[in-house]
């Protein structure tokens, strides 16, 4: 008499939308921006062009229901565009996409386009319209989702001819939402994003058609990040089952080097020797036991290169402090210290740590007194549950500031970006990061080495007004 | 040149573990045993026997391998058993269960006893054992998971005779694990079980062969949870749509009356009319925008009766006050004020908090001064991330305790357990609550209820300590 069931993927976050950042209308207003805009974002930095992109948020009137609220969400890009044949699972099914592979990007769990689409529909009944071009033809899909079955229902398809070439992604849907009480916090988001994307043109128009127009600050941009192999510590024993079920490689000299970064004849010959294997063993008769060994071995062999950090595009101290300025405001009389840490790893993914200080009397002006910190991850701003991610315990517990002679009235901007294949996110909102060791040292570190910099110009100053008293 | 892929559920969380609760070996270790321990629980109480668990945690010997730990996860229970057709998917596939229904349970995503097995699996390359029975042959399954696929891989089906009738679930997993890091929390965890499931025996042997019993203080187990149709106001357009599809009825006011709970032949015409839908119209021929007309008028139509409640199970306050005298050995000279209060809801689930706050010299003696919160949803205890969960903030926040005359070094316990057909989790390994407002406003009201009997308990000690003074 127990009945047992299975669901889609799509079902599962239907049933548990909060988990995914859709808790209520107004928050869900919030996270569906957020996606469209990340997934736009990564799409132009793919294309390599400076983005383009448009966003309007327009309230449909509804002169019966006055609690609830509806809004038209439209957004454009100039990025890669998808492929005819993948925009119904792009947009309609969970767990697909094109970020699954060891590259820095903003998406990475093929979940939050279509959690947008779907928190539209469940509220509206209305479809999603997507139009995308690859630089062929413009194909305008009108689609639904089917929930229980995880894929695309499509409603409409029409294929038009695309003389201009324009290549890139709009999309509209529709959606309860909040928008007065999520408004701050909106702007924020997209003023944050700017602030770490200086090379970017965001053009907004809101409910009210106000207009906000992020200026791109340069056209340059950053370095594309290259999908690099697997490094052997980030290695367990199924992603090393996978690598062996998929090789062409005749033996396990020849594997380790083909499947793993870094690992020349040397290395490979010393790294087998320890895990017990023979050099000419075939891949695919290595027993299980051998394949623990091998898993184990990767952990104890100390002889492999530090992981390879082009999958990684940290933002640089040029663009941060270009787009840190920018934002803020900031003019002569401020002091600005930018920082980039040396690519580190955690279980075995490779990440890197920009941090900036910044402080003086536009900082003042505009953020009081105190300590105000700016949070991103792969370059998406963290606005929500500060207190629970790892750079605000950095912030907080793991640096004496008066030693860097910042007192509780001291005015401070502290800016901090983590980039990795894969950032420690504690849950699939992306609200915040998780305290990983590693990372968590790299961050403290960033700081104290920013303070510093803030230290020697408060010791300036104060030695300069010293002097000019006598 | 841009690849696209879709991956499986298990290959999803595989992929991101940490999400699940399985962000290093200590925690994975406390997340396993926590996902099990559930599940037998669920399994005893749907079969409405007295629990009986048995749990054993063995260190695997490892000369060689000194850095990382391995340990063997046994569980036995007298559950209801799993039949053979379901165990493969049961123990292998994610998003698969019998906790999908509107009923409270501990388990609600499908994923936790997979997730034990896939972790174990990916760390030792060893197969799951299960061996079950619901009173007839016994089953005894050696797998693994095809993670790619979402599906078991049977290594081993043996079918035993069953003389004895016994009925129950057995499982037996190896996992990379660190017992030391965790061991505290771990032992707190059975013992806060305790505390909430006073019903249950619960015996546990650690990796160094020492013996933990929890034994029962009462037979009397909590009334059943009964599944119950939904209540409309919890219903969305997918909702809607999906009983439209399924239905039998032939018109929207048996519709109406057949599909929701509490709705009356009143209820459903009044109703009917404030959405402009004629009662007699066929549900399977509704167009859309009579579909979202029907939604919003669950928001505003006011007539509905209450929630039903009877999907609940309150621990119940006898239950309570004897399980947290119990483990926390109260006698005489401590103050114990339980409070249940009434069904309420939020989003249309519904949900009950009881609360309860104890003082007194065993409570100065074993928790010092201060307040220590102990945290409970669907009786799991909750023992991560307290200062992010609605439980912290109403006891931080919402409540004033000098009106109570609590002292910052007055000694008090308080318990909170929110029991709901849905538990407004943020992550799906179970840590914290959401604030939810009328979670929050009810978690506030019963701590605040609980706090006026320790107020009346501290008042008369005071006037009898003045009495004797004269
Ligand atoms: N504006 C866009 N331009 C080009 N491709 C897009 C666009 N939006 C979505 N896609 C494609 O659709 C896929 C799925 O998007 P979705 O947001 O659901 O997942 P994701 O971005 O891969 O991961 P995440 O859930 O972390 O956002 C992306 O991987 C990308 O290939
Ligand atoms: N010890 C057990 N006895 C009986 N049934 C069990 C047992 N363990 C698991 N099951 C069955 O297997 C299903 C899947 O378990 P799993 O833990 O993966 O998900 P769940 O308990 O439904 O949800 P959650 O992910 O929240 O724990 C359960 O719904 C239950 O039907
Ligand atoms: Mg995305
Ligand atoms: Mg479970």
């Amino acid at each position: 008499q127990t009945e047992y069931q299975s669901i889609s993927p799509a079902d599962f976050f239907y049933r548990n939308r909060e988990i995914a950042g859709f808790s209520n209308p107004s928050r869900a207003t919030y996270t569906a921006v957020r996606e469209l805009l990340e997934n736009s974002m990564d799409a132009c930095e793919a294309q390599r062009v400076p983005p383009e992109v448009y966003l309007r948020i327009t309230e449909i009137e509804d002169k019966r229901d006055t609690e609830t609220k509806f809004y038209k969400l439209r957004i454009e890009d100039n990025g890669t565009g998808v492929p005819e044949e993948h925009i119904p699972k792009a947009f309609a099914t969970v767990f697909y996409g094109s970020k699954y592979i060891l590259k820095q990007a903003r998406g990475t769990f093929g979940l939050g386009g279509t959690m947008a689409v779907l928190y539209g529909q469940i509220t509206t009944h209305k479809p999603v319209q997507v139009i995308s071009s690859t630089g062929g033809e413009i194909h305008d899909f009108t689609m639904m989702i089917d929930i229980q079955n995880n894929r695309a229902s499509i409603l409409k398809h029409n294929i038009r001819q695309n003389p201009s070439g324009w290549r890139g992604t709009a999309l509209e849907l529709q959606m309860e939402g909040d928008y007065s009480r999520i408004m701050y916090r909106l702007i924020e988001y997209l003023k944050q994003t700017a602030m770490v994307n200086p090379y970017a043109d965001l053009t907004y128009v809101d409910p009210r058609g106000r207009l906000y127009k992020f200026e791109r600050g340069t056209e340059k941009l950053p370095p594309l990040p290259q999908s690099v192999k697997p490094h052997p510590h980030g290695v367990d024993v199924e992603t090393f089952r996978r690598l062996i079920a998929e090789t062409k490689t005749r033996n396990m000299k020849q594997f380790m080097m083909e499947h793993f970064q870094g690992v020349g004849p040397t290395t490979a010959y010393k790294f087998l020797d320890l895990a017990g294997i023979s050099t000419k063993a075939k891949p695919k008769t290595l027993s299980p036991e051998d394949l623990v060994k091998a898993v184990r071995a990767t952990r104890e062999y100390t002889g492999f290169k530090r992981p390879d950090a082009s999958c990684l595009s940290p933002i640089g101290e040029e663009l941060l402090e270009t787009g840190i300025k920018k934002e803020l405001n900031l003019t002569e009389e401020d002091y600005i210290k930018v920082v980039t840490r040396k690519p580190s790893t955690y279980l075995g993914f490779p990440f890197i740590v920009e941090a900036a200080v910044a402080t003086g009397r536009t900082v003042r002006k505009t953020h009081g007194a105190g300590i105000t910190i700016y949070r991103f991850a792969n370059r998406i701003p963290l606005l929500f549950d500060e207190s629970s991610g790892v750079i605000w315990k950095a912030a907080n517990r793991n640096i004496n500031w008066k030693t860097y002679n910042v007192e509780s009235d001291t005015s401070l901007v502290i800016a901090v970006h983590v980039c990795s294949t894969k950032i420690p996110y504690k849950s699939v909102g992306k609200e915040y990061m998780a305290d990983q060791p590693a990372v968590e040292r790299e961050v403290t570190n960033a700081i104290r080495e920013a303070a510093r910099g803030v230290r020697r110009y408060f010791n300036r100053r104060f030695r300069i007004a010293r002097e000019s008293r006598r």
